[in-house]
């Protein structure tokens, strides 16, 4: 799971963005 | 009944496109082919061209705070810092006036250019999650299935998603703000000069299917669907969905192509190809980050290349 640490993110936020 | 439901999960698929994607197909072949008159592209097409196209880009306002006024500020300097950029002294900047004339040597520029390419991509890779998530039953999935569906097919869409972009002669950037050409980017220095070739060969055989935008939408879901990638924990759901959107694909197909025979298994070979012009050019990019000393890459990206192919 950590290694694919921001695309969980954009999976699981919708409204807020990480930072890219 | 069942070619209405097909119908509808299309009209869902491109309006999902519609949403999370600023530059069309449509509107990119109107740009391409000079139908929108006075906002014609800039065109880079050498070292002098480059400079301007950036005093282009700072006159002109980006329009993409249009796209994505629902953003926090913080996502846009990400996407403004890319090809588009008017923030000078970017870490990603690359038309960054100041930051060309500063480093000065002709050998960083590629760097830089490749930089704000990968800022570009991730802020992609966010858009293509966003499409994702819009796809019936996707957000459903196994959530590590999830994530090993969009490692896999998200430089796939990236690619896909270029081809509208582009001609044999080159191709639109910075939301179809800039043409740039094949030319040009043939004569950055190796390995970059290698990076887009492959991509412009497939591209225009590509576009000689003439999908249409609703067509692609449905095409991305597709790749996106691939029930063959490596590590998927539950098979079978992906391939139920991806057999239904494969079915909208087709008859969407036969309604706008009457005449065109077999385009729904020429455009499923094209598959094929792209797998290949993937793996190619994951290994160049693990090249470059052994033989470019400067080189740092983008952390989104940099998750999605790893341990991939």
């Amino acid at each position: 799971k950590e290694k694919h640490k921001i695309l969980h993110q954009l999976l699981q936020n919708s409204t807020s963005p990480v930072d890219l | 009944p069942e070619a209405a439901d097909l119908r509808a999960l299309a009209r869902h698929l491109y309006e999902a496109y519609l949403k999370n994607f600023p530059l069309t197909k449509a509107k990119a072949r109107a740009i391409l082919s000079g139908k929108t008159g006075d906002n014609a592209p800039f065109v880079i097409h050498d070292m002098k061209s480059l400079m301007e196209g950036e005093q282009f880009i700072n006159c002109r306002q980006i329009p993409l705070k249009e796209h994505h006024h629902h953003h926090q500020q913080q996502q846009t300097s990400a996407l403004t810092a890319g090809l588009g950029g008017a923030h000078q002294g970017s870490e990603y900047g690359f038309l960054g006036m100041t930051s060309i004339s500063e480093e000065g040597p002709q050998d960083a520029l590629e760097l830089r250019f490749f930089h704000s390419c990968q800022s570009r991509s991730a802020e992609a890779v966010r858009e293509i999650t966003e499409f994702a998530k819009s796809i019936p039953g996707f957000s459903e999935l196994d959530l590590n299935d999830q994530v090993t569906l969009l490692k896999y097919g998200v430089i796939e869409v990236l690619i896909i998603m270029m081809a509208p972009l582009m001609n044999k002669d080159g191709t639109l950037i910075s939301y179809g703000q800039i043409f740039m050409t094949r030319e040009f980017l043939k004569s950055l220095r190796k390995p970059f000069s290698q990076m887009m070739e492959p991509k412009f060969e497939f591209s225009v055989k590509f576009n000689m299917l003439e999908l249409d935008d609703s067509e692609m939408a449905l095409f991305l879901a597709v790749i996106i669907l691939s029930g063959d990638r490596p590590g998927l924990l539950n098979v079978k759901p992906i391939e139920q969905l991806q057999e239904t959107v494969l079915h909208s694909l087709e008859l969407q197909l036969k309604l706008n192509h009457p005449i065109s025979l077999q385009l729904f298994a020429k455009l499923l070979q094209k598959m094929t190809d792209l797998r290949q012009i993937v793996t190619d050019h994951v290994h160049l990019i693990q090249l470059l980050k052994k033989t470019e000393v400067d080189m740092c890459l983008h952390p989104l990206l940099q998750e999605i290349m790893k341990d991939l192919y």
